[in-house]
């Protein structure tokens, strides 16, 4: 049974071999504990979780390769059958514990037929001991079943449905520019943010993020299942349950690789149906990603759309037909993606989108079946198929997207946001704005 | 297709019992199960590994079954509504 709160409240976790397989003839000591080591790796370089290797039997993961029963209920089967498991998270004496059959054939750097790759297995099940239960989705290492070989473990990035995953579990790992102002009492000796994942919105923003609460943004998009919403230089991003994965926002250049360094914003992104590549609009260009990587031959003209040359406010698929919309100002194209052409008869008037008001923001579909158009700190909701904005919009996109639940004021700039009231050190820091000192201070 | 032989069933029932999709057998029935529940279980497991949901133990559900695999369940429930006593 999966414990109700299955992940771990420590960030610091300790793990050792305990025992080694019988008959190590494929795989030596060494080669067993560097595999172990590169599998918990290929988590903690993710996750703001710190494994270290001990030589006490009080590690919080004790792996051990045996056969048969073994007295924890998980009986292994003899060669096939099951490889391995692992024990969830928790306050009890085996929580973390992994086992390996020791009847199986470990293998590293074997063809796919000559054994069980060691390394994939226990990227696997240590997926287990931070918390992760199987799961169905194809691409990823946390399916159940054995999918061979995964490649060099010193390269091994895991698979994006993975990341996310643990990602909710205890939230992204801070890379050293993503800490707050340099600080001299701060060394890496002390990783202060790695204790403090569930803490994060004490974290200020540095001086020239914008302010999800009051902002406008350039483009917002439903991408894999989740929302995007980007402004300038940053993205903020919301899981498939709507829960926003950091109130800081992420910069888009450390996330989506590929697009020009000096880029200042984008204008719209969708989801391109069918091959589910990812494509981003700025001016006159777009870039098509594979995953979070721009591919080779772009940027290219949106005249390969049949787009006009002004460069697009919006685009969404709809979920209604799988057609992509694209709108300028108070006009709006239908593209099939699936034979790569515009549908003809347009443009046509965004007036047919009754409530939609023209320059748009951005617009996507959510898992709801609804589409969300967004101008302004404001968006509007159309269910299903309509064409119609639903009673009671348009409403605040600080407020129910992006946490801002305290968000009173219609005119946000005028009012403290919902951080600066939520946290004094915050606070501080706008009434610190107002003066020339600090100004100056950001400046330099 | 070929009907399947009391062995395949068998191990068939005790795969999706060991993997969550069939309820613990009861200690006093034994391994008895409903068609519905069978074939229920048997849709399940097959939509988790990726199989078209037929709800019979065709071929490449058998085969699925018998690739190597992890000891974990795919289906757990919660801690507080198992009546086992460990995981």
């Amino acid at each position: 049974a999966l414990p109700p709160q299955s992940k771990w409240n420590k960030r610091h976790l300790s793990w050792r071999v305990r025992t080694f397989p019988k008959e190590s003839h494929l795989l030596g000591r060494d080669t067993i504990r560097a595999l172990m080591y590169y599998a918990l790796k290929a988590w903690s370089d993710i996750a703001p979780l710190d494994f270290h290797e001990v030589a006490s039997s009080r590690a919080d993961i004790q792996i051990d390769f045996t056969k048969a029963d073994h007295n924890d209920g998980y009986p292994f089967d003899g060669p096939g059958g099951t490889v391995a498991h692992a024990f969830f998270p928790g306050e009890r004496f085996s929580a973390g514990d992994t086992h390996f059959d020791d009847d199986e054939s470990w293998t590293f750097r074997s063809p796919d037929s000559h054994g069980m790759d060691l390394f994939a297995v226990a990227v696997h099940e240590f997926g287990h001991a931070i918390g992760l239960a199987h799961t169905s989705a194809m691409e990823s290492i946390m399916r159940p079943y054995y999918q061979g070989p995964v490649g060099d473990p010193l390269k091994y990035d895991l698979p994006y449905e993975d990341k996310v995953r643990v990602w909710q579990l205890y939230g992204v790992r801070d890379s050293v520019s993503h800490t707050i102002q340099p600080d001299d009492s701060y060394s890496a000796e002390s990783p202060i943010l790695l204790d403090l994942p569930e803490n994060r919105s004490i974290i200020l923003p540095s001086g020239d993020t914008p302010d999800r609460c009051s902002t406008a943004f350039d483009a917002v998009a439903h991408i894999r299942g989740e929302a995007f919403f980007f402004k300038g230089k940053y993205f903020w991003r919301l899981t498939r349950e709507k829960h926003l994965v950091s109130l800081r926002p992420a910069e888009i250049s450390r996330f989506w690789r590929g697009l020009p360094s000096n880029l200042d914003g984008v204008d719209a992104i969708y989801e391109r149906p069918g091959d589910h590549k990812i494509v981003f609009f700025k001016g006159v260009k777009y870039w098509v990603f594979k995953d979070n990587h721009a591919e080779e031959g772009y940027p290219r003209p949106i005249s390969d759309f049949g787009l006009p040359m002004e460069g697009v406010d919006a685009a969404f698929v709809w979920l209604h037909n799988d057609k992509t919309y694209f709108f300028k100002d108070n006009q709006y194209w239908r593209f099939d993606d699936h034979l790569r052409q515009m549908d003809t008869g347009y443009p046509k008037d965004m007036a047919l989108w009754k409530g939609v008001p023209p320059k748009l923001d951005d617009a996507m579909r959510w898992s709801d079946g609804s589409s969300y158009f967004f101008k302004g700190t404001e968006y509007w909701q159309l269910q299903d198929s309509a064409m119609e904005v639903e009673p009671g919009f348009p409403r605040s996109v600080g407020r129910d997207w992006l946490l801002c639940t305290d968000m009173q004021s219609d005119s946000p700039a005028t009012e403290p946001n919902v951080t600066e009231r939520t946290h004094p050190r915050a606070r501080n820091h706008a009434d610190h704005a107002e003066s020339s000192y600090e100004v100056c201070s950001c400046t330099s | 297709a070929p009907s399947l032989t009391a062995s395949q069933m068998d191990t068939g029932v005790d795969w999706l019992s060991k993997f969550g999709y069939l309820p613990p057998p009861d200690p006093v029935t034994g391994q008895l199960q409903t068609k519905e529940a069978l074939t229920k279980a048997i849709k399940a497991m097959q939509k988790f590994g990726g199989l078209e949901e037929t709800g019979v133990l065709d071929q490449a559900t058998l085969v699925l079954m018998k690739t190597p695999r992890c000891s974990l369940p795919d289906l757990l429930v919660p801690e507080e509504s198992s009546n086992r006593g460990r995981r």
